[in-house]
């Protein structure tokens, strides 16, 4: 469960100060599939790092699973990270030297997996997003969306209990972004917990909540009815 | 206007091809408003870094406002670039080290502008994609959708003849990718050209013409009537 309570993030620049969130309240239950949407610069990734605890907040709380985050050492953080958390951040963060496989190998090398299981499941995370014949290929040997994928099977190799995918399929096209979509319904469906952002309203019609984030606050949150 | 014969673009690695180009024959008019849509890897950033001069052929033709441009000098090349071509990336490909407003002002000072009047130019181009308040801002102190609007900014900014745009909304919510539109609506109704990669129809929707890509060649070649 994902619960927060007043989560502010302010970044302080000199002399001014960006309140990139103003006081979110939010609970996710185990098992949700959550669409976050809103304007460009509104706070959604900001948002997700905090949930993906990458960043921490100015003000507020968090818990995750029924513990305040705030409190956990630095070394649990990490294991949560690694062996729960799967993120698809909105601007890739790929290794530049590493290939498309060791990119997708990175978090089960932290996770201490065996030299062959992990080339294995690597290479399986590439099948399922139509990219094994790429698996050698370095980031700038690979097309925008072919970068897209390569995050998205690093995310998924682990199987997560928690999918936290910043603008997944920005540059996808429909029928790349409904085969990414599928991919999330099948861990959805063994019961991990899914939230997306998104500009698009096909992707937030796969979700059955949909968060209105305005300027650092919730401005809604409805129950989606999937069509 | 722009013309391409056989137009073919490979990467050797090590002991495999990709072709990512395969032979294309393209000619666009003077003003043309010309969507280019395709799956993902087909093949579109490709062509549009060959038409903008930042990349060469492994074989075919390119002729640009009736000269090849196999036959032009460096310098001349980076003329073309600079005064006639506005490119937005679709990594955005921003200096990290450099404010909003600088990274506007860049191709200014590549054209030799007095630094008042390319001020007054960028903090224009700034303002018209709704980013005054963050011209200070570095790229990392963006978010995904403000450092695309400062790509799109930065390549408006020379009011160029030709603008490329390599999915120019793909981090952006609809009211945004709206007004994005807006922008290049007036662009082209000045007289320019406008090529725009797009995986969305209803950014497709407002050229003229739908290109279609499809494993480097050209699959379809429509006119497109404007809703
Ligand atoms: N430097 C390179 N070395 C090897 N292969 C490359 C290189 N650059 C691109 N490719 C390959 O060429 C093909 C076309 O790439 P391109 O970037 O043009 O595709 P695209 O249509 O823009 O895709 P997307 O919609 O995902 O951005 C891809 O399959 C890609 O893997
Ligand atoms: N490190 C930072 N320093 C200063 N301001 C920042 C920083 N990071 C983000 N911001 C600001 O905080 C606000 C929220 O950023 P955030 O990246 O969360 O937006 P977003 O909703 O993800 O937008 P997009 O849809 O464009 O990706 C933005 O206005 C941005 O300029
Ligand atoms: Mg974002
Ligand atoms: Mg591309």
């Amino acid at each position: 469960v994902i619960r927060t309570e007043g989560l502010t993030r302010s970044f302080s620049m000199g002399t001014t100060t960006v309140q990139a969130l103003r006081g979110i309240d939010l609970t996710i239950q185990r098992g949700e599939y959550v669409a976050i949407m809103g304007p460009s610069g509104s706070g959604k990734s900001t948002l997700m790092n905090l949930i993906g605890c990458l960043d921490t907040p100015t003000e507020g709380e968090y818990h995750l699973n029924g513990t305040a985050v705030a409190q956990l050492a630095e070394h649990e953080l990490a294991r949560i990270r690694n062996k729960e958390i799967g993120f698809v951040f909105q601007s890739f963060n790929l290794l530049a030297r590493a290939t498309a496989l060791r990119n997708v190998e990175l978090p089960l090398i932290y996770g201490g997996v065996a030299p062959r299981e992990r080339r294995e499941r690597a290479a399986e995370a590439l099948r399922e997003v139509d990219l094994i014949d790429r698996m050698d290929h370095r980031p700038n040997e690979l097309s925008g969306g072919q970068r897209q994928r390569v995050s998205i099977a690093r995310a998924l190799v682990t199987k997560p209990a928690l999918l936290l995918a910043d603008e997944p399929t920005g540059n996808l096209d429909s029928k790349t972004s409904y085969e990414i979509m599928g991919l999330f319904q099948r861990l959805h469906e063994a019961g991990n917990t899914i939230i997306v952002v998104t500009h698009e309203r096909e992707i937030a019609d796969h979700a059955r909540r949909i968060v209105t984030i305005r300027d650092g606050l919730v401005a809604n949150d409805e129950r989606n009815i999937v069509p």
